[in-house]
């Protein structure tokens, strides 16, 4: 879009395809386009520069909002990592375990998906690789009751960070965002601080908007994690998510090894948006 | 919903008198809003929207008493058009019938394998999984309890290359004369050009009948890339469409059938093993338009 040399009415059009076909969705990318048109109209936009400077400006606006350290001083703090199916929780919980450690921290990983096939194993392994401690229960077992056990095990043998890994789960099951409700309770009601991380998976399309809302209501928001940047989906439903929720995104996944995970960077990002 | 916001419309419009094809373009608007944000592709919709409004400029819409009925009639048709008959599973030939499930990572591919085969048994068929992926950590276990689970035997090694994998499954299932092998392949990217050679050797290897790509269907505008790569790498068969238990309306449905011409096949809704069901074109679309 950017390589043409002048603002013509293709260009508004290739713009409006451009941000579509990333998944920044209608009514985020008619916000934008209206933002950058009126821009134009007063001549603070002229040409097709400016055009790609207002725009990189707009989109990381939306991304800075709620931006707010991620508390980590409590000992021990919980962190539940909640999502979707499939969205990369587990493999998330092992980046963040060896991230954390390697900045210092004394990380206990929770393998709290006790629903599905080989859930907990999955974790086990991932910390066996990386020198982590890890508890674990038997497929059935209550994550809740698994929770409790573990913020007692952490309290005992002072660590600084108890990351819990959970099962995969669809927003609109009821029940099922209940048991997180119920999880993040457990944690309060030890006078632990809890801290939820939402992972998303980057080519999720307009739903992602649906589900990050339905697990903020269920457990609070307190970042989220994109996954599968190293693909080729853009990510643009976060500009939604951060507009209308003002979670801040924290991390990205960027492949499926336990180093693949850098700090969010929204330049970075609203620049790879824009390729 | 759409037709909600078409009635809107034609309220509207036709306050004035009759109407004319100008008017179509509204309408036009409110169903290219709601195909792009049920994830169909931009392309996709503007296909669509241009047949739409072909059969809408006729007397077919403006001289109804119910235009904004029939509007959603014509976009319905052309949906169910679209997105074409259900698929079956591949038959004939010398048993076994081998089916590989390919696709992103986190897509339901192991669970989905699952799934078919406890379907294939109910029909009396006796098929083989076989995990061919080393890589995810405990991947094979996952199939090996699943399989457990549907009383399915599962091939699984202790480490190894998915091709060779494949291949000794392959043997396995013609030994005890089984009727079909289901391979599970690693999810991987379609950028991945090491891995999707990966793939086509192993369909090489075990001369596979069936290709399934499985896409979650919550994916958004990548679908079409995402399908037309793996089509032109390795060659689809058929789609299974997962997690439609959800809310994403499902519009990668349109996108990838568009785009490769391939059957959706099945579609996954649930975790449970049990919840795989035939595909109905009618209620996808009813599902896309939302
Ligand atoms: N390419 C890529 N793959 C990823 C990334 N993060 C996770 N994955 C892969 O995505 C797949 C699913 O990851 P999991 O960690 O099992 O996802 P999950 O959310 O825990 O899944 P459930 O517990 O079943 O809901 C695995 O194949 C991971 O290797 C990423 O950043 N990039
Ligand atoms: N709700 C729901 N969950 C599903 C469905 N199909 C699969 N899942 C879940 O999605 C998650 C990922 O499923 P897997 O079968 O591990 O996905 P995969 O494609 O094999 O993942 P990789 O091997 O890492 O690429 C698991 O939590 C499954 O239980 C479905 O139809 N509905
Ligand atoms: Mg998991
Ligand atoms: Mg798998």
């Amino acid at each position: 879009v950017f390589s043409k040399s002048e603002l013509s009415a293709e260009v508004w059009d290739d713009l409006e395809e451009m941000l579509i076909t990333a998944d920044v969705g209608v009514s985020t990318t008619e916000n934008i386009l209206g933002e950058l048109r009126g821009r134009e109209r007063k001549g603070q936009i002229r040409e097709i520069d400016g055009l790609r400077e207002g725009l990189h400006q707009e989109l990381v606006a939306r991304l800075n909002q709620g931006i707010s350290a991620l508390a980590l001083d409590d000992q021990p703090v919980v962190i539940l990592v909640v999502g979707f199916n499939g969205a990369g929780k587990t493999t998330t919980v092992a980046k963040l375990g060896r991230y954390w450690q390697q900045a210092g921290k004394r990380v206990l990983l929770v393998a709290g998906d006790t629903f599905r096939a080989a859930g907990g194993e999955q974790l086990n392994i991932w910390a066996e690789r990386l020198g982590l401690q890890c508890i674990a229960g038997q497929r059935g077992a209550d994550a809740a009751a698994l929770l409790f056990d573990a913020i007692a095990s952490a309290r005992a043998r002072g660590f600084d960070v108890v990351l819990v890994d959970t099962a995969g789960r669809i927003h609109t099951k009821t029940n099922l965002m209940d048991e997180l409700g119920k999880m993040r309770g457990i944690a309060q009601r030890q006078q632990i601080e809890v801290r939820t991380l939402l992972v998303l998976d980057a080519s999720t399309g307009q739903n992602g908007i649906a589900q990050a809302r339905a697990f903020r209501d269920a457990v609070g928001l307190d970042g989220i994690v994109v996954t599968k940047l190293d693909g080729t989906a853009k990510g643009g439903v976060l500009f939604a998510v951060a507009d209308e929720l003002g979670a801040p995104v924290r991390f990205v996944g960027t492949g499926e090894q336990p180093d693949d995970l850098v700090v969010f960077d929204p330049e970075a990002f609203v620049t790879a948006v824009l390729e | 919903t759409l037709s909600g916001k078409l009635q809107a419309v034609f309220e509207r419009l036709g306050q004035k008198g009759k109407l004319g094809e100008k008017d179509v373009e509204e309408a036009l608007r409110e169903v290219r809003l709601a195909l792009l944000e049920a994830d169909v592709h931009f392309r996709v919709v503007r296909g669509l929207v241009d047949r739409v409004r072909a059969r809408a400029i006729g007397s077919e819409v403006l001289q109804s008493l119910t235009p904004a009925q029939q509007v959603i009639k014509i976009v319905h048709e052309e949906l169910v058009g679209l997105l074409g008959e259900p698929g079956k599973l591949a038959s004939g030939g010398a048993p076994p019938q081998v089916i590989m499930l390919v696709g992103l990572q986190g897509s339901g591919k192991t669970t989905s394998a699952a799934k078919l085969a406890l379907h294939l048994k109910k029909q009396g068929q006796r098929p083989l999984l076989a995990a061919a992926d080393p890589y995810r950590p405990a991947a094979v276990e996952q199939l090996r309890i699943l399989g457990r689970q549907t009383e399915v035997p599962v091939h699984a090694e202790s480490a190894g290359d998915p091709v060779a994998i494949s291949r000794a499954a392959l043997q396995e299932a013609r030994s005890n004369h089984l009727s079909h092998l289901i391979i599970d392949t690693a999810g991987r990217l379609q950028t991945d050009n090491a891995l999707m050679g990966e793939l086509q050797r192993i369909k090489a290897a075990v001369s596979a009948t069936e290709v399934l790509l499985v896409a979650d269907s919550t994916i958004g505008q990548e679908a079409l890339r995402v399908a037309e790569t793996f089509h032109t790498t390795v060659g689809l068969t058929g789609i299974i469409l997962t997690k439609l238990d959800g809310d994403a309306r499902g519009g990668a449905a349109l996108s990838v059938r568009e785009v490769t011409g391939v059957p959706l096949k099945f579609l996954g809704t649930g975790e449970m093993l049990e919840a795989i069901e035939p595909f109905y074109p009618d209620r996808m679309a009813s599902r896309i338009l939302g």
